[in-house]
């Protein structure tokens, strides 16, 4: 499972929260507009958060991030 | 298996309940108005509740929280 | 596998019952009006209880809870 | 794998049959009438028996009892 | 996999019959005009047969038994 | 996977061939005018036959016997 | 995985061919007009042939045989 | 998987090859018109040639060999 | 998974490329007009090459080789 | 799981993320274009971000890059 | 998983890139107008590049390369 993430403008974030007891942020990825993320779960990634306009692509659809 | 949230206004909360015997809350998250959110189930989450207006996309459809 | 549960009144009760030779309640979640909860059948609960007027989505559909 | 099942009076039963070389009642849940119950088959449970007035939701479709 | 049964009169039979090399009736259970049965194949079961007026919903769709 | 042999006349016969280097009638089946079997290939039926008029349902759709 | 046959003539020949390096002949099944066949592929069958006129469905569809 | 190959005319040759480091014929099954064999794929065949005419369905459709 | 390959001429040629570090030729198959061939990926083909006429029938679809 | 980048302008940049509790760039291929680049997600690659004005193929659908 | 590559003009060039932490080329396969090649990833491939004009065929659908 992957999520698909175009940046619409600059400074879009893409934080990815650690899997386990504790719920942190191990990673944020600055995205530039036009810029495109490729995301998978992982060991260490079993959540995301987006803060900024984008283009979200996942089984459940397309959103629009940020309004 | 994931969910994707998105809050539709300020001071939305999604909390993550915990996996075993017992069910008691081991995470919250305050979204602000257009925030995304995207998690698993996971060996630590077993169930999701949200509070407040927020778009909710699941393997069931599109859900509008907090009416 | 899981199930959504958004109330549409307050004091929606959803109950997690056991798993194994005994069937029990081991978890009730009271939700207020809008609240949605998203859980998972697991090693703990085999069966869930709804009582009150709630959404229920499913594999097999949209049913209203409480009528 | 689990069944749906929305009572449509008060004093619908639903009953738990064991697995294994014996066929027995193992649990018999009451519902009233808008409650609503979804049980998965397990290790306890190989067989489930409906009595009264409900909705059934299962893969094959949506079936009335107790006509 | 499992078989939805509703039975359309009294007394219709639904018997279960053994896995392995003999083929034995090991339960059968009596439905009244309106009861659902809901049975899995098992480990102890590996056919079942119905006498009397029913309804059998099957992945191969829904049959009408006795007429 | 399973076979759904519902008999349209009496003396319908469903029989079940043994798995294995030798291919041998096991158990032979007699069904009346709108009894119905439901049956699996398991460990012992690698094969089975039918003999007389009846509606069979398989995952290639249903085929009347005996014609 | 299983076919179907249905004999449409008297003296259908139904032959299982042996899996491994050898490919020979080890069951021939005869079949009346109206007899059907449900046969699987197995530890000992890994090719069948059919002689005469009769139907045959398979997953790629229903076949004429013997034409 | 498997594949149905039905002769259009007789002298239709139906040649099995060996899966391994070596590609050579180990089968080779004449079919006269109207003769149908049904083959897998297996330990000991990673690949199939058909000479003459013959109707050949897989799960890419149907295809007429031999023209 | 296989492929088809339906020779539209004569001396069509089907290569299979060795899995591993190296990538070599480790058998040609020459077709002639109408022969068709099936052949799938196996421990020692992780890739194939094909010279001259021919309808070539995979899960993306149909190709006609060779133009 | 794999996607597709076919490069619309020169100096498209196609960059692997380490997969693991760091978040590092482990390659990084330059794209002329017309060129197209096929990548699995790895044991090694977790994420893969793209710069520069690109198509790009996933299993949610056809996104244009670099916009 | 394959794809499959038809040569639309001479010189198209077809590069396997190798699995792990570095990502280098590790073999280059020329291929003259209407050759056709199918490959898959394997445990030495993760990663594949096209130069030239060609079509080729993944499960996101046909791409022309090289434009
Ligand atoms: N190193 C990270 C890469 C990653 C995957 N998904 C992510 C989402 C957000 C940020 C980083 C990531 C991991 O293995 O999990
Ligand atoms: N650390 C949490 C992350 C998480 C996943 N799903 C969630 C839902 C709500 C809150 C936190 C989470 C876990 O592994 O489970
Ligand atoms: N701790 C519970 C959480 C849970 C999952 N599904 C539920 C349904 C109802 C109540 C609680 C739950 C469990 O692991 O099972
Ligand atoms: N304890 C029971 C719970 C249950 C599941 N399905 C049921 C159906 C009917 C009654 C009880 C149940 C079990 O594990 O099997
Ligand atoms: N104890 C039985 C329950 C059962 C399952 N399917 C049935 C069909 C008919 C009668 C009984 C059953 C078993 O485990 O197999
Ligand atoms: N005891 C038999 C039951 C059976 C399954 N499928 C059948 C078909 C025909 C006759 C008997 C059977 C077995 O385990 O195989
Ligand atoms: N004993 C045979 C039964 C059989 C299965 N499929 C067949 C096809 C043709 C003839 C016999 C068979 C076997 O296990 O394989
Ligand atoms: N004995 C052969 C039978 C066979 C399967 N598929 C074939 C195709 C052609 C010829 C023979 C066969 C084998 O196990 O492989
Ligand atoms: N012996 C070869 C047979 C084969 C399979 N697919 C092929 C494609 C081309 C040429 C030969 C083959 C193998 O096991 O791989
Ligand atoms: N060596 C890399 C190849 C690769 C796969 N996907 C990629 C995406 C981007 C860059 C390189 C790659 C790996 O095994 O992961
Ligand atoms: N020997 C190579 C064959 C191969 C598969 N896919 C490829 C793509 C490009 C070039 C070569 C290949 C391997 O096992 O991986």
């Amino acid at each position: 499972d992957y999520l698909v993430i175009k940046a619409l403008e600059n400074g879009v974030t893409l934080i990815g929260l650690t899997r386990g007891k504790d719920t942190k942020f191990h990673h944020t990825e600055k995205l530039d507009r036009g810029e495109v993320m490729i995301v998978q779960f992982t060991e260490h990634t079993a959540a995301v958060k987006i803060r900024g306009r984008a283009e979200l692509y996942t089984k459940h659809g397309k959103i629009i991030t940020g309004e």
